[in-house]
């Protein structure tokens, strides 16, 4: 554990409690992508199955669970709770377009072939690219309200900070996983657009941020 | 630890 990999978890998790807030305060999931969390809530699950068959420590199943159960208690809010306000006309993304391709990749590259590996390269491929059908829907719109761009900043941040986590660990530790650090990369690197926007047009006055 | 085994990131 490192100043990296701690606040990058921290910056997580404070993105999975902005967006719960958001809706649960306001009543409403108007300009959230339900398909991004839906991809989500199967990254977490695909992902910490390992939560049955090994003990890390305190923090990481601690941390697995609170992650799991947002990403659930997310969905939940805006396909049933607050189900008339959800956009779905505006979530269009296909996401067979990357259910599919991650699936078969997860197949052929990963670190062995076994089903739980399969299933955690599969997760680490799809979290990469969840985000796009959120940011699909945003640059369909036009606009996103402010809180949701903090949401997405706190996203976004995490994987950048995992990046410095990663190199911080590969000279100190001599880690390398090259699967996520690819991943990581990309995903990372989907959020810069929206970097750029939020700290450009992250003015006082700014109710809402609009994306090209 | 092998290369990539060991999972204790989240």
């Amino acid at each position: 554990m490192n100043v990296f990999r701690l606040t990058g978890d921290l910056s997580h998790l404070a993105a999975i409690i902005i967006l719960l807030l958001k809706i649960w305060k306001s009543r409403s999931c108007a300009g959230i992508s339900g398909k991004s969390q839906i991809l989500f809530a199967v990254v977490f699950t695909t992902r910490y199955l390992d939560l049955l068959t090994s003990f890390i420590s305190l923090y990481n199943t601690s941390m697995k669970l609170i992650y799991i159960g947002c990403a659930y208690a997310t969905v939940y809010l805006i396909y049933v709770k607050f189900r008339a306000t959800y956009d779905g006309n505006h979530d269009s993304f296909r996401v067979e377009f990357l259910v599919v391709p991650v699936g078969g990749l997860a197949v052929l590259i990963n670190h062995n072939f076994s089903l739980m590996e399969i299933l955690w390269t599969f997760s680490i491929y799809l979290e990469s690219v969840a985000i796009l059908p959120q940011l699909f829907m945003i640059s369909k719109t036009g606009e996103a309200e402010t809180i949701t761009t903090h949401y997405l900043f706190c996203l976004g941040l995490y994987r950048a900070l995992y990046l410095l986590n990663w190199i911080w660990r590969y000279y100190f530790e001599g880690f390398l996983d090259m699967i996520a650090i690819f991943a990581g990369l990309v995903q990372t690197v989907l959020y810069c657009d929206f970097f750029y926007l939020y700290v450009t047009k992250g003015g006082k006055d700014r109710k809402k941020v609009m994306l090209p | 630890c092998p290369i990539g085994a060991k999972k204790d990131e989240l």
